[in-house]
């Protein structure tokens, strides 16, 4: 008797919470901590001011529950969330603001969920979050989450007036745990935080009450990234559909120029026309008043330059080419008797002119919205993606970081040009740290980072170590045993993580490719370092 | 203007397909047919007839497309599903019917789906399925997915006459793919799967028209597993409060007994009483009709045996212990007077004469419910699960698959006992083939397995091939560039599977345990066997 039921995503996140990284009560603790810490950085950056976050994870004094039981807290200065929105932000998996092609550390709507869910079956206590955006109110909630259906229910909700303006928010719930064996990497995790984010105040304080204070090092903050359009490569059959839904557009160029990174008119005509989608009248219709436009433009664009149209035309003389044409359309015409002007001068000189006539976006065909997406792949006039949508450290902030956490005795940076994979813009950034107060271990210590996030799970897995592991490091002079850091921090709108509790980075070639080059970039100035260090300690001791 | 929405798991899964192991061309067409044809071994698997299961994946004649499109379609004898719920089983993401407790190589009730998905997104194509599950009808449907609603769409449906009363489900759909490179991998799996499923008839024409067939040696299947109910100690606050409200029982013993694995009435009555949750009366406040009735129940309890009650007892006397006890309830004062008898026995026997009180389980507060949890995971009178709901492939089976497929010279196989890992019950099954036509690589092969599915992605993360590499071969005369095949399968109700793509398995303690002891047992008979064929050798060359 063969029974069929349909489960929520909570439900489905519930059942396979290793999944999203809380396999038991070590790993729970850090993710549930990772999670928060990151939600809290993401809403500091949006708020333009420098970070501030204050972690407090302390025993639960509820002695009912046992002493494997802690409350977490953490609060932010960030841009806090709208009322209407905090209950869903917290109590419904799948819901979020990080939908959108802009790089940030949440991606997958999910994380601070999944926390206050875990903290809720091993404890089944309600989460207080206190919020506001700066308006002159402080939302107060305590939620739980109704597993079943992916909702929140409110158990309570308060309002109180925000005398200072203040922005951010505090979520505070109880959750089981094992901060004993936890703590390495939770302390490891906040101290490689505090590297990658030297403008952010963070404060710790433990089940022991020991406080950690990671103090800011500079005020400035890397640009902001800007949501950007999806680009022409990474578009497939569905989500041209989507666009097809919510377009105003009216014409084909309009709808490529709106809708799609970096497509101005000119490339959107060139497409078009290469995909298929444009048509023109055949030059025998054409009328006298449309003749005489078609020659006004030709004269206009003479003016223009080079590229334009080398000889003034009147119009007998275009009626007598099109009486003579074996053209059967426009753009076909006008290749044929202009010879030296390029065929995006063509194009876009008709379509200034009103000859371009497309189908209205609304209007096409599913075989015709394969087709588009077909010859948006073959295309090759597409420009590569521009970095506005990431927001890299930059190398000043890389190294004040790098100094702040390591205090080594030399660092190499390096950030390589942005590169795509799929469609999604990602730029690697690669460091190396030596010396100073870098304890030598039996191997080289490596920092992966992800859009400014730690990575601390699964290393052997994880394509950038793959990559180190691969690489010949004695041909740059460097042995394991040397006290060495190796950093490696890719940011996109999309990581290839592998796993959804963002462990580690998939297997992309051209990920691979630009981590590879990174760190050869690295390798070889530290490679200068320590010859003419060997050099320097020769020459002494002679 | 940070705006928020909500996304369908359909949304997900599609943003974040290569999670669910969809990344490019290459993989997608492997993870495609691999999630098929184990819908299609599960489905025949419950049918109880041997498995017949049809592949036949062809070039698009649609040359609209282009020459990397594929058509893949599908067919087996299994169980079918029922007309109702075809449009959800592959138009819906998170439905299935295998969120029981109970071994099924399917676990998420997203795999079927996700390929369709796949499909659509790169040729806009509906799926084409048929299915019956043996009844008078047959049901035809043409479907697409919304991918927003995580709903299908339901282009066309139609029902014939099933004359044969056949029943099983065929399903086609076109999809993008690059066949060349990703037929090494498609050809293992399906290589692989016969090795563990050597009951089953296994068809397979490619792009080229080449046939493969995997032809059984045997119509042997192993037991089916039986779903079964969730263990103590797997249990949160989540699941038993999901129990209290489904369930109708009226006592806690009758819920511990009727809702948990292997928990019979003494094992509930201790449970509860070591958790604090057994009430009787104080033996003052007995009337003399509850008085007689104990007197009864003992004297019963007398006839049954060595650890009943030692001698016979008067209404007068047990008047006289009541007068003088200091005992305040009944439980204490039984232990109190008479010494020898166990407690488990006092606890059954006021049972069944109706001295236990309990809440009823649907009254139980919510602190309550986080006690009885808590209390379960430190109860140590649980018994351990049996493998009821599981079904390893079993000596015999694994012997002769491996012997059809890789025809060695030697075979060694060894079944674990069963263990758990939070509350699932697992069994190990290694083998070691060694010889005759395996062929002799640089490194020992490994074939992992787990609900008999073949895992042939990420090697180096998962956890059998961790151990495998941990251990030193060198002692068992073992040698990397000999002809051996290593063969690790995990059966559970749960597979703890990394990711959703299910490419390997993490690394949990008690999993890593089971694994390493069955490889130690098998790995020894290969040593003697090794050390044998030496020595045969040796006295040959004499
Ligand atoms: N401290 C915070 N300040 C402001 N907004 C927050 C904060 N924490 C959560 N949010 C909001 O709640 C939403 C949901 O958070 P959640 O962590 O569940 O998902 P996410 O961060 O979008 O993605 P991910 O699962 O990758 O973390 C976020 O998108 C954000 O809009
Ligand atoms: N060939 C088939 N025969 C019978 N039932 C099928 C078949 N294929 C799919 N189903 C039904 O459709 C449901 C959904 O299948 P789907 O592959 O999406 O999920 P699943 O197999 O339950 O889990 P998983 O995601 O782990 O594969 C199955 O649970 C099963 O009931
Ligand atoms: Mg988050
Ligand atoms: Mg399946």
């Amino acid at each position: 008797m063969v029974t069929f039921e349909e489960i929520s995503p909570a439900d489905f996140f519930y059942r396979n919470r290793d999944i999203a990284g809380f396999t038991n009560p070590v790993r729970a603790i850090f993710s549930a901590l990772r999670e928060l810490v990151e939600n809290a950085l993401d809403a500091t950056d949006l708020s333009g001011v420098p970070s501030e976050v204050y972690i407090r994870l302390s025993h639960d004094n509820d002695t009912e529950l046992g002493d494997d039981v802690y409350r977490l807290r953490i609060g932010d200065n960030g841009c806090g969330i709208p009322a209407r929105h905090i209950p869903s932000a917290f109590g419904q998996v799948l819901f979020g603001s990080k939908y959108k092609l802009k790089q940030a550390r949440g991606t997958f709507g999910l994380g601070g969920t999944m926390a206050i869910l875990y903290g809720q079956i091993t404890t089944h206590k309600p989460v207080n979050i206190v919020s506001s955006t700066g308006t002159s109110r402080i939302y107060k909630y305590a939620l739980m989450i109704d597993i079943q259906r992916n909702r929140p229910l409110i158990l309570d909700r308060t309002i109180q007036i925000n005398k200072e303006q203040w922005h951010g928010t505090f979520i505070e719930f109880s959750l089981e745990g094992d901060y004993s064996r936890a703590m390495p990497k939770i302390l490891e995790y906040l101290k490689q935080t505090a590297l990658v984010t030297p403008y952010a105040n963070i404060t710790f304080v433990d089940p022991k009450g020991r406080l950690y204070k990671f103090t800011r090092v500079t005020t400035k903050t890397p640009p902001p990234p800007k949501e950007t359009l999806p680009h022409p490569y990474g578009v497939d059959v569905e989500t041209m559909q989507r666009l097809q839904r919510i377009t105003d557009c009216q014409t084909m160029p309009d709808f490529m120029q709106k809708h799609f990174h970096r497509v101005g008119e000119t490339i959107s005509l060139s497409f078009l026309d290469f995909a298929g989608f444009i048509r023109t009248s055949d030059p025998k219709n054409l009328k006298g008043e449309d003749i005489s436009r078609l020659v006004k433009a030709i004269k206009k664009n003479k003016k223009k330059g080079k590229n334009g149209f080398s000889h003034n035309l009147s119009v007998k003389e275009m009626q007598h080419f099109i009486r003579n044409t074996q053209s059967g359309n426009l753009v076909d015409f006008m290749k044929t008797h202009f010879k030296g002007v390029e065929k995006s001068v063509i194009l876009r000189l008709l379509h200034a002119a009103g000859f371009i006539r497309t189908k209205a976006p609304r209007k096409l065909r599913s075989d015709e919205i394969v087709k588009l997406v077909r010859m948006m792949k073959k295309f090759d006039g597409f420009l590569p993606p521009d970095a506005s949508c990431l927001s890299p450290l930059g190398e000043d902030l890389l190294k004040v970081g790098i100094l702040k956490e390591l205090k080594p005795e030399y660092i190499v940076v390096s950030q390589r040009k942005p590169s795509t994979y799929s469609g999604h813009p990602f730029i690697v950034e690669t460091a190396i740290a030596y010396g100073g107060d870098i304890p030598a271990k039996d191997d080289i210590l490596i920092y992966r980072f992800a859009n400014r996030i730690p990575l601390l799970y699964d290393e052997a897995s994880d394509i950038c170590v793959k990559v180190i592991r691969s690489m010949n490091w004695r041909r740059y002079k460097v042995s394991p045993s040397m006290p060495i850091v190796i950093l490696v921090h890719i940011c996109s709108t999309k990581v290839p993580y592998k796993t959804v509790g963002k462990e580690f980075i998939a297997d992309r070639p051209e990920v691979k490719k630009e981590v590879l080059n990174g760190l050869r970039e690295v390798a070889r100035q530290l490679q200068h370092f320590l010859t003419k260090k060997e050099y320097v300690a020769r020459e002494r001791r002679r």
